[in-house]
């Protein structure tokens, strides 16, 4: 464990947080793709499936139960939770986020490390992690206002991928010096669908102006 | 054991 890796998963953990207290508070999921939540429930239960059969540390299993558990709480509160989910607009989360299962799984089957169905499920969660956050960027190109909290969500979700990229670097220069090119590149290409979104809520932010996403 | 060190992240 390094310090990027525990900043990147304490950001990732706030990240959620910062999503249900939003929900939670406002009673309101305006702005939030129901489609990436649902992704990343798939993301952690085909992630942790080792979950019951492999202890790595207390600190493992505990945020695992914690990322599967407030997944699961998200998409409850968008589906079935009264007055949240008449505040669901579906016809702006338009991404046909079930196309994106299958490709993910297919390029499992092809590119993996052992062809056990623990890894193959592992690597296709990999997989669709990179590209689950498209329902959301594409939800926040087309809605009017992005609130201040959908943007730090989307922020801190980008964020934490981007300190796992440092902790893969200090883990392969400092550490055990070895290459695991799947992480490593579905965790680059989920970093860069980021790099817009990043560049427009920073520059809202310093010109301190509403985050507003191009057409 | 060689792939599994990798599965030590989250």
């Amino acid at each position: 464990m390094n310090l990027f890796r525990l900043a990147g998963d304490m950001t990732h953990l706030f990240s959620i947080i910062v999503l249900l207290l939003k929900i939670h508070a406002t009673k309101s999921c305006s702005g939030i793709s129901l489609k990436t939540q649902e992704l990343y429930v798939i993301v952690f239960l085909t992630r942790y499936l080792d979950l019951f059969t492999r202890f790595v540390s207390l600190y493992n299993t505990v945020m695992k139960i914690v990322f599967i558990g407030t997944s699961f709480a998200i998409v409850w509160y968008m589906r079935y939770h009264k007055v949240v989910k008449q505040t669901y607009n579906k016809d702006e989360d338009t991404f046909k986020h079930y196309f994106l299962l299958l490709p993910c799984f297919v390029l499992a089957l092809l590119l993996h490390n052992e062809f056990t169905t623990m890894d193959v499920l592992w690597t296709f969660s990999l997989y669709l992690e990179a590209v689950a956050i498209l329902p959301q960027l594409v939800l926040l190109q087309q809605s009017r206002n992005i609130d201040n909290l959908t943007g730090n969500y989307v922020f801190f979700l980008g964020a934490y991928r981007g300190l796992y990229v440092l902790n893969w670097i200090y883990r392969y220069f400092l550490q055990d010096h070895r290459a695991r090119w799947i992480p490593w590149i579905s965790g680059l290409v989920q970093t860069a669908l980021y790099a817009d979104f990043f560049y427009y809520y920073i520059l809202s932010w310093k010109k301190h102006e509403k985050l507003k996403l191009p057409a | 054991a060689e792939e599994h060190a990798a599965k030590d992240e989250l």
